[in-house]
């Protein structure tokens, strides 16, 4: 028997300061911190390490202060394509999906391609469709959209024009 | 780009990565996190893994895997493949890239070659950490 452990990211960058307010960086400290939470809850239950990164990736996808789910960047159309997948290490079997539109939550997505399809990657249309079918929640594109993301894509687009574009910040391109 | 790794009492790795990818990304593109070895990893023995950076830079490098090869065929500790790939291997590309990982006896790392990474871990310990820059 082993002692658990859980480890989350919430992405690298610059983290200016100006980008967020000390407000901001304490919900996205609280944030990760419910992550965490909700993994431990799992392990210390007993419960699957794969359980335990899906609960704890849930957690930052409905959090707009992470590039993914609700607050991911958006594409070069204004629109978000999301991507996710998940890994069992006990059995290699591993599930993804890839420009997905519509599942609230990825990850559940791709954990939905391991248990229930004989893939390891699905993509666009056919991946949101696949995990509709299998009951998770769908949202309007919208949904994943908060307005520090378009803020960030008009001064991107902005530079774009101006012929600026290769003096762009990491934190204007990644956040 | 968020992600999550775990060792549970059965002995048992998992990895887990989502991402939006980043601002004004060309429509259709993918990236490192939903592609297995690159973005996201595990292997019960050895380590489980999830990566946030240039996901083009990680998919070439196969980075999730590289980490668990240089443990399993090169018989480094966790900290030396992870350091090696995010100081080494990523800061020689001028890239800005990091990780985290967990071995098969728990213990975690969570290198980046960036000003800060949002991060967090609860070590065999069972002791909450949260950390978003460098200190």
């Amino acid at each position: 028997m082993s002692l658990p452990a859980i480890a989350i990211h919430g992405g690298c960058g610059t983290l200016a300061a100006n980008l967020q307010s000390e407000a901001d960086w304490a919900q996205t400290r609280a944030h990760l911190e419910a992550a965490l939470r909700a993994g431990w809850k799992i392990l210390t239950a007993g419960g699957s390490a794969l359980d335990a990164v899906e609960a704890a990736v849930v957690v930052l996808e409905d959090s707009p202060h992470f590039n993914a789910g609700h607050g991911a960047a958006l594409t070069e159309q204004s629109v978000h394509e999301l991507d996710a997948s998940i890994m069992d290490g006990a059995t290699l079997a591993a599930g993804g999906v890839c420009t997905v539109r519509a599942i609230r939550n990825p990850i559940r997505a791709a954990r939905a391609v391991m248990d229930q399809s004989d893939c390891v990657l699905l993509s666009g249309d056919a991946a949101d469709a696949f995990a509709r079918s299998k009951g998770l929640p769908t949202v309007a594109n919208g949904y994943f959209t908060t307005e520090r993301r378009v803020q960030a894509l008009a001064s991107l687009k902005a530079r774009a024009a101006r012929g600026t574009i290769g003096l762009a910040s990491e934190a204007e391109r990644h956040g | 780009t968020v992600g999550a790794v775990a060792l549970d009492r059965q002995g048992d790795l998992a990895a887990a990565t989502s991402t939006g990818g980043f601002n004004n990304k060309p429509a259709g593109r993918v990236g490192d996190t939903p592609i297995v070895g690159a973005g996201t990893y595990a292997r019960n023995g050895v380590c489980a893994v999830s990566c946030t950076g240039q996901g083009e830079v990680f998919m070439r490098r196969v980075a999730a895997y590289d980490v668990a090869a240089r443990m399993s065929y090169g018989g480094q500790t966790l900290r030396q493949a992870t350091d090696t790939l995010v100081f080494d291997v990523m800061s020689g590309h001028k890239i800005g890239a990091g990780l985290i990982a967990i071995d098969a006896f728990g213990q975690v790392c969570a290198p980046f070659n960036t000003l800060g990474m949002a991060r967090g871990w609860i070590g065999t310990d069972g002791v909450l950490n949260v950390a978003t820059h460098k200190d």
